[in-house]
């Protein structure tokens, strides 16, 4: 998996970026 | 004789002009509006977003501390006077949308990652990215083994060699790895109508 060393594949998985989270009820 | 309504927050003046300058539908905008109230009423019911409010439905609490939710609402931002209207919350949204332009997408993933806006990533912002996330998620991983996942990074990334990532590079890089995008598309932004159905209540236009 080359992705998983990449440092934004990290970053993107950060909580602050889950902006689904705003939908949530 | 006259209007005895309190004055309504300004708010969801013309759904038509955002839909034409969105991905949105005129009716996507109104449910869209929904979801907006709900989240602006949730401290301060002025009919703005204020960055406790956006923290406060990101993560349920307001006592999180997150580089990204605030470099997300500061690029939501685009007056820059520290609240959101609704017109800054549905464009910012937009771009997320499954169907917006990947273009858009990638400008908006620049600038999230370009934090001191110099118009490139440098090294040591990739760092605090990387250190903020680890912190954020409660992982542990050693300074040295941070710096490896930069190297690799870079190694990959900076093709011109200037330990700087600009805007073309990053392009190249999310085009070999589009899951680096992941995070800018938002499946809910489909479904938004029937997520928020109330909004038929206060629809503005026939539904042809």
């Amino acid at each position: 998996k080359p992705e998983s060393m990449n440092a934004f594949a990290l970053i993107s998985r950060s909580q602050g970026f889950n902006l689904g989270n705003l939908f949530e009820k | 004789c006259c209007d005895l309504e309190l004055p309504q927050p300004k708010g969801l003046e013309d759904p038509q002009v955002l839909a034409r300058e969105t991905v949105f539908s005129v009716s996507e905008v109104e449910a869209l509006y929904e979801l907006f109230k709900k989240i602006s009423s949730a401290v301060i019911d002025d009919g703005l977003i204020n960055k406790e409010e956006f923290q406060l439905a990101l993560f349920k609490t307001n006592k999180k501390e997150s580089l990204f939710a605030d470099r997300v609402f500061d690029l939501f931002d685009t007056k820059h006077n520290g609240i959101l209207g609704f017109d800054e919350f549905a464009r910012a949204l937009s771009v997320f949308h499954p169907s917006a332009p990947p273009d858009e997408k990638i400008d908006f993933s620049f600038q999230l990652y370009d934090l001191k806006q110099q118009g490139y990533i440098e090294r040591q912002e990739v760092k605090q990215m990387v250190v903020a996330t680890l912190a954020e998620s409660g992982m542990n991983l050693s300074d040295e083994v941070v710096e490896s996942i930069i190297d690799k990074t870079f190694e990959e990334a900076d093709t011109k060699h200037d330990g700087k990532i600009d805007k073309e590079e990053w392009r190249n890089l999310v085009l070999r790895h589009p899951s680096l995008l992941k995070n800018m598309t938002l499946q809910y932004l489909k479904d938004i109508t029937t997520t928020f159905p109330s909004f038929v209540f206060h629809s503005q236009v026939d539904d042809t």
